[in-house]
């Protein structure tokens, strides 16, 4: 059974997409089979591994509604050791259509599929709380939560816990914090070291070791379709996310 | 009638709740009578005012599913000159309950009923294309559209100018662009000015010449739940903001 962990975290810009492609290429890069899963109609996580998301023939959202396999709609990505299940526009469309009831498994059901090929499938998630945020938690054992060390983000981390405790109640009871992951850190700002105690007092082992800083290589690689340990590989970008990747390896098995 | 402005952009994290926050009140130290309605589950804007969101009698779900009226819901912080339409996390299901037939016009027939009390109404919006971005755009005559100056935020303007013609094209045809204004702008940084160059050669005037550098104050104030201007008025992030509020006074009104 490959480990499925949902990026997630309904404020917006605190670093999932980055995290989604560069954790998933830096787990490659340790010659794990990963698959990326964008669940985002902004399809930031499809260009930033040089997908196209204009030229899809399929999309996640082709296969949340059925009308493609993970299969037919995963693309290969061999020179950053994944695979994606690209996302575009459509997928606004999956989330209205996935509202009925018994839509929150639909994602789940379409992963095991393909459960035999991987032993890592991350989710990038949109940033809300939605249908297709759901679908993330249901079909995942843990969720990474990137976390800005500022104000509105930690404001916002309790309405995601919560709603991480219901599906635990409900759909999902295996379902884990895998950890909060620091991103964008500065450490010279007061705000992000306060920030910081605060996540550890609330959130103690939960709170990776590894800390992201702020390295201007990862918001430019995108632009080049890389990851950023292909764009800039000694790069402090690329190295903490190699180190968040060696973390999580090194972590025992949850049982 | 007032001017009322949609704060949008669906890519998370550019900077939309600061930017109406602290317009906002830098439009009220012009005595100019203002109302910033948050209509983000996340209730951003209502904290950074320094409302409890969690003390809420009315919000902004209830006058949107037709519990309550503005004048009921809006609260007045004097203080900082303006008066808030509260949020809490009760708009998830405002944004499920709007979506049936003529939903679209909601937000707007409400603040019709506080129109001749403003000058100026601002809407924060949330990070995504849903039904209550949709609404906020019905309801107002421009989008000012905060920017990050890095690739995934300017990949996704596409898609908002086109929501954009799209409502223009149906419900709201004065619907104009009131401006693109860059945020967290860092001049050191060659992706950004690579990003701003863009901007211009695409959409020329429209890019307000006021530019808001990062400067961590914006950060601190929220959790003070000061705007900037009254935590700390002269920050860089106090006087772009006022220089944003005067630059908006000092256009031609559209014919
Ligand atoms: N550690 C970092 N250092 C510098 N820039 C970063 C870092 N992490 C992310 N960025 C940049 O910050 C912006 C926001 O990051 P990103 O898009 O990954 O966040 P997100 O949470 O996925 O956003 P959304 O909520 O829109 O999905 C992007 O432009 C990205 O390139
Ligand atoms: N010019 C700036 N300088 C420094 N920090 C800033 C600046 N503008 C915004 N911030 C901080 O960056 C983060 C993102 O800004 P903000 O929350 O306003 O964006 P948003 O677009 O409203 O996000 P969301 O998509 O979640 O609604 C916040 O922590 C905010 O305090
Ligand atoms: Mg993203
Ligand atoms: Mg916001």
């Amino acid at each position: 059974m490959p480990k499925i962990l949902a990026v997630a975290n309904q404020k917006g810009g605190v670093g999932k997409t980055t995290t989604s492609v560069n954790l998933a290429a830096s787990l490659g890069a340790t010659k794990r089979r990963v698959l990326l899963v964008d669940l985002d109609a902004q399809g930031n996580a499809t260009m930033g591994v040089g997908v196209d998301k204009g030229e899809l023939e399929f999309s996640g959202c082709d296969v949340l509604l059925g009308d493609a396999t993970v299969a037919q709609a995963r693309i290969a990505c061999p020179e950053y050791k994944l695979d994606v299940l690209p996302a575009n526009d459509d997928m606004t469309a999956a989330d209205v259509g996935l509202k009925g009831s018994g839509g929150q498994l639909t994602l789940k059901k379409a992963l095991a599929t393909v459960a035999d090929d991987y032993d890592f499938i991350l989710i990038d998630c949109p940033p809300s709380l939605s249908m297709l945020t759901v679908n993330a938690l249901a079909a995942s054992s843990g969720v990474l939560i990137p976390m800005q060390c500022e104000y509105y983000a930690l404001e916002g981390i309790s309405a995601l816990v919560s709603t991480i405790q219901q599906i635990r109640g409900s759909i999902n009871p295996g379902l884990q914090i895998e950890g909060i992951l620091r991103t964008m850190y500065d450490p010279r700002n007061n705000l992000a070291r306060q920030v910081s105690e605060e996540l550890i007092a609330h959130f103690g082992d939960k709170v990776f070791r590894t800390i992201v800083p702020r390295n201007v290589r990862l918001a430019e690689a995108p632009s080049y379709g890389q990851p950023v340990i292909a764009y800039d590989p000694r790069s402090t970008g690329a190295i903490a996310y190699l180190a968040l990747a060696g973390e999580m390896l090194g972590r025992k098995p949850v049982k």
